[in-house]
């Protein structure tokens, strides 16, 4: 699951 | 962090930079459309909301130059150059694609929350926030030169990153649904303009549409 923390893209 | 999503960055740098320079140094912003870069800025701020949540030094610096090239072209587009702004041909009805965004974001995220919410909103927002310059490309017929090089540099960011997730996917066993079908999405809506830039604009000649 992605959360939030894990948008490390731009 | 791999190769494909380190080119990538550096192409949407690039495309953003170029745009800037195209505009600053003909002192105007013919042939561009205004209401994709303000979608833009849209998109940056939104999505960058979580700027406070550090990522790295890079992340952070990326970001803030993004968001901040985004509200200096929409300035250059609508304060400083706006004699030059073709509005007559940029005539894309925007909240078709703002408003369908929103509401997929609603029904369609990884969790109902405002900042979740607003990232993919800004990830659906990005993928069709072009189809006001295609439309103007596609109205007027024609795209200046570098118009056309700040086109493909956008266009293959996205692409790039398509081989960035399929990498992350096999190496890391990381993937975001909603990123990569929006990222298709998004490089799709490209392919139309690739294939003319690669068969005009690479050979020398001036993009122009077959009449």
């Amino acid at each position: 699951k992605s959360t939030l923390s894990s948008h490390d893209e731009l | 962090m791999n190769i494909f999503r380190l080119v990538g960055d550096l192409s949407h740098l690039l495309a953003i930079i170029i745009l800037l320079l195209k505009i600053w140094k003909t002192r105007s912003c013919a042939g561009i459309s205004g209401k994709s870069q303000i979608l833009f800025a849209i998109v940056y701020t939104s999505r960058y909301l979580d700027l406070p949540n550090f990522v790295s030094m890079y992340n952070t610096l990326m970001k803030i130059v993004f968001i901040a090239a985004s509200y200096a072209t929409v300035y250059l587009i609508y304060m400083k150059f706006k004699a030059t702004y073709d509005h007559n041909h940029d005539t894309f009805r925007v909240e078709f694609l703002v408003l369908p965004s929103f509401v997929l974001a609603l029904l369609i995220n990884h969790d109902f929350t405002v900042l979740e919410v607003l990232w993919t909103f800004s990830i659906y927002m990005e993928s069709v926030a072009i189809l006001p310059q295609l439309f103007m490309v596609s109205k007027t017929g024609e795209a200046e030169s570098i118009t056309s090089h700040y086109l493909f540099a956008l266009g293959s960011y996205r692409a790039l990153y398509i081989l960035n997730w399929i990498y992350r996917y096999t190496t890391e066993d990381h993937y975001d649904l909603i990123a990569i079908v929006a990222g298709i999405v998004q490089t799709v809506l490209y392919c139309d303009f690739f294939y003319l830039y690669i068969t005009k604009v690479l050979k020398g000649k001036k993009l122009q549409l077959p009449a």
